[in-house]
């Protein structure tokens, strides 16, 4: 059974699909099998490994409403051992239909643990959208753990207060595994005093749960979508690359030392 | 009757609340009345005013739901002519709630229509959450023009088709006065091909809709609202403060052009 990991802040603009692809993606060049499914209605993710919006007919809206078997959704990447499961158009409709549908929060994992026999990967990441509504839940529902990518930034801070709020009121109603992977500091400049202050009010809440590998401002990391590739196929040399890789290691040797 | 202008972009952390708070702030400043209305459940707009999350218990939610007036949920800010209608917590739920409200993308025009004896600003900015659900549908019901802050960034040029379409579409069906104000670059570095390439692009579709005034990226407009004060009352020599009181300017002659 994978390791389903849900990247999710409902904080805007963080960093949740540049980590999403890109950790994604580094797990794949470190041997592992990974399954990322796009579950924003932007598509972002789905573009940044090549399937931009309108692409495919067929993706995550059709796999939550059970109108298409996860095989049917699955597609190809240029990374061997990286599929991904794009948003499709109607994914844009799925907050406000949800709220009708019986079990509304579960109905990603009743379609994972449908086709249980066919789960045939490492790690399935999910991509959420910045909000903590009904798309999201079903994430929380669906996942192992959450990895909340995060600025070092005042706003930032503000939300995360409500996010870690939510998770544990799915972990007592709905999820009871459900447990914080880590905190990743993106796009972080460590040279002001408000980055500064911001990490260390995290740290004193979450401990060791935040990654030692914090992600630099890097230019090849907003690039590198607008070429449908993750930067590491983009721009191996790159600081983002390399910040990417290191985050998938920490994460593989988080999980071993378990 | 005042000028209602929406600030809305679904794709997160482009710049909206750090420009409806100082943008607000920059026109009370031009001796302009302003409401700034915060649609956004993070709070975020709120905050930076000097209104922390759980400080009100009356604010837009019940204004919308119906459960206020008006003169109830309006609050004072530390510039004379700057009001502000805070984000209560129950708006957090509000998204799923409205779903099975009667004429639920216009309980907020209602609700300002209402009040219109008490209409006495000559501005109201309306700072969205990042998505394109009934929250920021109502704001586009009630609004007469849209500003769209936005990243130079790929992701951010991808969002720009899904927004302008959701307009076209509320102009068509609910509010035929719509308009877009214009397109606020934030955050803006001229110094990457990226940032060229996305302004070539937004200007070819939007033309002069594009503000000629570019907002820096300046770490005062990411520290101001940690002291619950828009940036000109934080540091008004910053390049942030600058660049905001500049674009209202540009806003205000814009208008007064027409
Ligand atoms: N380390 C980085 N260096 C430079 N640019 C970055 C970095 N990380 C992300 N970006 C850029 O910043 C913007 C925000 O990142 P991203 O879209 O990944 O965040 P998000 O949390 O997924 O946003 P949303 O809330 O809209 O889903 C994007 O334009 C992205 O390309
Ligand atoms: N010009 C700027 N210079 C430096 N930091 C900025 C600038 N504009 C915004 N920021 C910071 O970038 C982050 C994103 O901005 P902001 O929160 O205003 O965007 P938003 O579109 O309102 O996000 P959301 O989608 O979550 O509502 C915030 O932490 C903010 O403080
Ligand atoms: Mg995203
Ligand atoms: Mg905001």
């Amino acid at each position: 059974r994978p390791r389903i990991v849900a990247v999710s802040n409902q904080k805007g603009g963080e960093g949740k699909t540049t980590t999403a692809v890109n950790l994604a993606a580094s797990l794949a060049a470190a041997e592992r099998k990974v399954l990322l499914v796009d579950l924003d209605p932007q598509g972002n993710a789905s573009s940044a490994v090549g399937y931009p919006r309108g692409h495919v007919d067929k993706g995550t809206y059709e796999l939550m409403l059970g109108a298409a078997p996860l095989k049917d959704v699955v597609h190809p990447t240029e990374l061997p051992t990286l599929q991904v499961v794009p948003a499709s158009a109607d994914l844009t409709g799925a907050e406000i239909e949800l709220v009708g549908v019986h079990g509304r929060e579960s109905v990603l994992r009743v379609a994972l643990d449908r086709a249980e026999a066919e789960l045939d990967w490492d790690f399935v990441i999910l991509d959420c959208p910045p909000s903590l509504g009904l798309i999201t839940l079903n994430a929380l529902v669906a996942a192992d753990t959450v990895l909340i990518p995060m600025q070092a930034k005042y706003f930032s801070l503000e939300g995360l207060g409500a996010l870690t709020g939510t998770i544990d009121r799915v972990r007592a109603a709905l999820n009871p595994r459900l447990a914080i992977e880590g905190i990743v500091f993106c796009m972080f400049d460590r040279r002001t005093n408000l980055a500064q202050q911001v990490v260390a009010e995290v740290r004193q809440h979450f401990a060791d749960k935040v990654f030692a590998t914090a992600i630099p401002p890097n230019v090849r990391l907003s690039e590198s979508p607008s070429h449908g590739k993750p930067v590491l196929l983009y721009d191996i040399e790159s600081k983002g690359a390399r910040a990417y890789l290191d985050l998938a290691q920490e994460l593989l040797s988080r999980i071993e030392a378990r």
